[in-house]
C-alpha cells in the first residue's frame, strides 16, 4: 500500500528548492548571482589569483525571464570534470577541509537547475586552465539520475591564443531583478568592502554598470588543506582515516593524522584511551574506537589549530571598510584565536561600530552585519546564532543598551562553516562558535564602554 | 590541483548535520525524538489507524549516552525494504502527493546515523504489517556508499501470534536530555493537544512517565493521493509526466493528469498555449512545452483544490486544545479554503487568542504557536513565513498592538509543507502561502476587535 522508492540528490534539491535558497523568484534571482559570484571568487583565491569578476544579469524580452553571464580570471575547469561540476549535484572540488565559500558541491548546480525548470533552456560553459585550449560546452541536468546532459555533439575544444584562465557560465531563468535587487546590490557592496583587491563589474537589467576597482594588488594569503583538528572527532571519521592510513601503529596513526599531534601527545592520549601505541589501526575493536574518540574529546591538552590555514579579513581591513561605508564615530575589531569545533579550525573577528553615520536600530531589531568565509550573510538575520549571542548579552554592564546607534559586525572563517541551511543563510548555534562570537563582541564592547565613559567624563568637565 | 570527486547523500547529511537539525547534542536529542515520533504517527494515520506510540528515552550509564525506543502500531514496513527504510538516505514511501508529516526520505536515518556516529552503535528494527510474522533486524548505515549494512546475519523471521502490525526503534546516542526536556515536553504536550485520538506515552531519563490518553476514538479522515494541481507547476514536472503517460492526445493527457481539471479547461489550456489538443504528448517541443507551462502559470480558471486529500485539525478542535492549553478570554479560529502552490494544494489554519491565561509576549517577541501537517514547530520562530506576516500587518487597524496579551496559532497542511530547512524548523516564505496566512490572521483580528470594541462598549456602559 506504501510506495517505497528512492529519489537522487538532484531530484531531492529539485522537489525542495526553497531548502537550497529558491523559495520564489524574488530569492531565486539573488541565490543565483551570489552562487556564481562565489563559485567565481573561489576559483581566483585557492590559486593566487587576483580576481576580476564580471556579472551581467539582462532583460530576455519574454517576461520575467533574465539572462545571467558570469566571468571570471579563475583556475578554470579542467575538460574531464566539466560536464559533472556543472551538472552533478553532490559533486565538487570543495569537499577537502580547506577555507573556501563552496561547500556542499550544489550551489552552481541549483541555479542552473532553476533556469532549466523554469525556462527550459540549457546552460553554456566556457572553461580554459591557461593551457593552449579552452573548452566549451552546453548542458541540462538529468534531474531523476542526477546526470548531465551534453548537448550539441559534446564538448567542443577552441583555441586560446592568449592561455586564458577562467570560467564563463551562461543561462536564462525566471526571476524578478526589480524587488530582489537592493539586496543584490548590496551583496555586491559588502562583498567589495571586504574584498580590496577584486574587480567585481555588475550590469544590471536596468543597463547600469556598477563597477568594483581593486585598490590593493596584495592578496591575503591562500588558505591551504589541513588534517583534521582532534578535538570534536567522531567515529565516522576515525573509521575513515583507519580504512586509508598506511601507518601500521597507532602511535604513527595518531601523529600523522590530525592538526598539530605530535609522538607525545600521541602516546598521552593512547594511554588514556587504553590502547597500545604498537596495536595496529586496522585491527581497532569498535569499543576502542569509541573510547579513542571519547579520549580525543575530554582531552584539554590538544594544541589550538593554526591559523595559517584560514585567511581572516583583519581587523586593519575590518576597521577601514566599516569606516568607509558607515563613518561611525566609533568602532573598534578584534579578531580572535583560532578554536575548533568537530575537527573544524575557525576564527571569529567582530568589531562594534557607534554613533556618527550609525543609525539606532529598528525598534525590536539589532543593526548586525554577518559574514562567513568572506560572503556576506543578507537574510534570516534573526536565526544567526550572533543574533542569538547579541540577544544574551548582560549590554548594561558595558554601559550600552540595543537601542543606542550601534552596528555589529561578525566574520566567521573554518574549514567549515556551520550554515543551518543548504542556501547558506544563517549559521547554526554550534557551542564553540557561540563562545568564539560572545567573547568578541565583548573584547569590543569593553572597548566601547570606555570610549563612551571618557565621553560622559569629556562633556562633564567641558559644562563646569 | 583541485581535488574533484563526488559524495554520497548520507555522506553530504553526516558532513552537514547541522542541516538536518543536528547542530549539537542538546537539539539533536530533541530532533531524534521528533523524528521517530513522526514517523510512528504518519504510519498510524495514513492508514486509518488509531495512533498509540510508546517513547522511552533511558540514560545508559555512559555519561550523556541515552537509549531511545520508540515502539508503534502502525502499518509496519514489509521486509524487503526494512534495510532501505531504515539505511538508505533520501528512501521512503512519502515522496507521493499525499499530506504526511515525512517527506524527505531522511529523518528517520539522520537520528539513526547521528546515534551511530556518537557511540558506533547499531540500530534494532522490529516490524510487523500484520501477517503470521514479524520481522527484526540490526543495522548500521554504511555512509559512505549510503547503504545499509545488516549485522548479525541479516532478517530474522519471529512468529507473530497477535497478528501485529507496528514498528520498535531502539538505539543508542549522545544527547542531553536536561537541556531539551522543554522543548520534548512541549513538543508531546502540543502534539496532544492536536491530536485528541492518539495514546502517546513518555518514559524520560528521569523516570518520570507521562501518558496522552486519547479522548476520542474518531480518526480524522485519511489524507489521500492526489494529481499534481495545475498551478504552478513546472517544465521538470511536465516532461516526467510526458515521459510515462499513456495518453497520446494532448487534450487526454491534461485532463488525466492533473487534479480537478476535464476536457473543458485543457482545451481553453492548450488553446492558449497554441497546441494541438489531438497533438502526441511525447512529440511536444521543448518551445510547446515552456507555452504550456506558462500558460498554465497565467490561467485563472482552474478549480481551487479539493479539501477531501488534505487533513486538517478544524476550527472547533483547534479552539478545544487552545482553549485547555491557555484558557483565554477570547478565542477565534477560522480555515481558509484550499490554496496551491507550486502544484501543491495546501490549507490554512488559524486563530487568535486574547487575555485570560494568555501572557503578554516578551518584548520584542510574539506569542507564535506554529503547526505543519500537525506537527509542533518549536524552533526559529522569527524566520518562519508566519512571523513575517505578522510583522507586516497593520495591526492597529484591529485596534490590537503587539504587546498586548494575544497569542497567534497557525496551521499549514499540505501535500508538501514548504519548510525552508532539512531539520522542518521553518516554512519558508512562499507568496501564496503568505497571502493565505494573511488572510486567516485577519479574519481572526477582526472578530478579536469587535470583541475588544464590545468590550470597551460595555464598560463604558457600567461605569455610567
Ligand atoms: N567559476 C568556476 N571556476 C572554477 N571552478 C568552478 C567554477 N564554478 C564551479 N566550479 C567547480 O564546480 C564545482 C561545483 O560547484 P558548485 O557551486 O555546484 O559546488 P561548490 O561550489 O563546490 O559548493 P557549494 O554548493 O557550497 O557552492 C566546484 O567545487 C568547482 O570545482
Ligand atoms: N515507525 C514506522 N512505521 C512504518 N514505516 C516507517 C516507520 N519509520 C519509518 N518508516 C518508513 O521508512 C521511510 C523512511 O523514513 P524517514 O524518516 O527516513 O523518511 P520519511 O519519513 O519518509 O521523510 P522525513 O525525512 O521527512 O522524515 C518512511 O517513508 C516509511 O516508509
Ligand atoms: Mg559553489
Ligand atoms: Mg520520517
Amino acid at each position: 500500500r506504501e510506495v517505497y522508492e528512492a529519489i537522487s540528490p538532484a531530484d531531492f534539491f529539485y522537489r525542495n528548492r526553497e531548502i537550497a535558497g529558491f523559495d520564489n523568484p524574488v530569492r531565486a534571482t539573488y541565490t543565483i548571482v551570489r552562487e556564481l559570484v562565489e563559485n567565481s571568487l573561489d576559483a581566483c583565491e585557492t590559486h593566487g589569483i587576483l580576481p576580476s569578476v564580471y556579472v551581467s544579469l539582462t532583460e530576455t524580452g519574454r517576461a520575467g525571464v533574465y539572462r545571467i553571464r558570469v566571468e571570471d580570471n579563475g583556475c578554470g575547469v579542467p575538460k574531464e570534470y566539466i560536464p559533472s561540476a556543472f551538472g552533478q549535484i553532490l559533486f565538487g572540488s570543495k569537499y577537502v577541509l580547506r577555507q573556501t565559500r563552496g561547500m556542499f558541491g550544489l550551489g552552481g548546480k541549483m541555479a542552473i537547475l532553476y533556469g532549466q525548470i523554469t525556462t527550459h533552456s540549457s546552460v553554456k560553459i566556457i572553461s580554459g586552465t591557461g593551457g593552449p585550449v579552452k573548452y566549451q560546452c552546453e548542458l541540462m541536468i538529468d534531474i531523476q539520475s542526477n546526470k548531465p546532459i551534453l548537448l550539441r555533439g559534446g564538448i567542443k575544444t577552441l583555441p586560446n591564443p592568449l592561455y586564458w584562465h577562467g570560467t564563463i557560465v551562461e543561462f536564462e531563468f525566471e526571476g524578478d531583478y526589480s524587488r530582489s535587487k537592493g539586496r543584490i546590490l548590496d551583496y555586491f557592496r559588502q562583498t567589495a568592502i571586504i574584498l580590496p583587491y577584486a574587480n567585481i563589474s555588475f550590469i544590471t537589467p536596468e543597463g547600469i554598470y556598477y563597477r568594483f576597482l581593486r585598490v590593493t594588488d596584495k592578496l591575503p594569503k591562500i588558505p591551504k588543506e589541513v588534517l583534521p583538528h582532534p578535538k570534536g572527532v567522531d567515529v565516522e571519521l576515525i573509521k575513515r582515516l583507519v580504512k586509508r592510513t598506511r601507518s601500521d601503529r597507532m602511535v604513527d596513526f595518531i601523529s600523522y593524522n590530525f592538526h598539530r599531534v605530535g609522538r607525545k601527545t600521541a602516546l598521552a592520549l593512547l594511554k588514556r584511551a587504553k590502547i597500545d601505541p604498537n596495536k595496529d589501526p586496522k585491527e581497532l575493536t569498535s569499543d576502542e574506537i569509541v573510547k579513542l574518540v571519547n579520549a580525543m574529546k575530554r582531552y584539554d591538552n590538544f594544541l589550538p589549530p593554526d591559523a595559517s590555514c584560514l585567511s581572516p579579513i583583519g581587523p586593519e581591513l575590518l576597521v577601514k571598510g566599516i569606516e568607509k561605508e558607515l563613518k561611525p564615530e566609533f568602532v573598534y575589531a578584534v579578531q580572535r584565536k583560532p578554536s575548533s569545533y568537530s575537527g573544524h579550525p575557525f576564527i571569529v573577528e567582530a568589531a562594534i561600530a557607534y554613533g556618527g553615520g550609525v543609525q539606532p536600530p529598528k525598534p525590536g531589531e539589532i543593526n548586525l552585519y554577518r559574514y562567513a568565509n568572506k560572503i556576506p550573510l543578507l537574510y534570516d538575520t534573526a536565526s544567526d546564532v550572533s543574533f542569538k549571542v547579541i540577544k544574551s548579552i548582560k549590554w548594561s554592564r558595558y554601559r550600552i543598551d540595543l537601542e543606542m546607534p550601534i552596528a555589529f559586525f561578525v566574520h566567521i572563517v573554518s574549514t567549515k562553516v556551520p550554515y543551518k541551511t543548504v542556501g547558506k543563510e544563517f549559521i547554526a548555534d554550534i557551542p564553540e562558535v557561540a563562545y568564539e562570537i560572545e567573547w568578541a563582541l565583548k573584547t569590543c564592547a569593553r572597548k566601547l564602554k570606555s570610549y563612551l565613559m571618557s565621553k560622559i567624563r569629556r562633556i562633564a568637565i567641558e559644562r563646569r
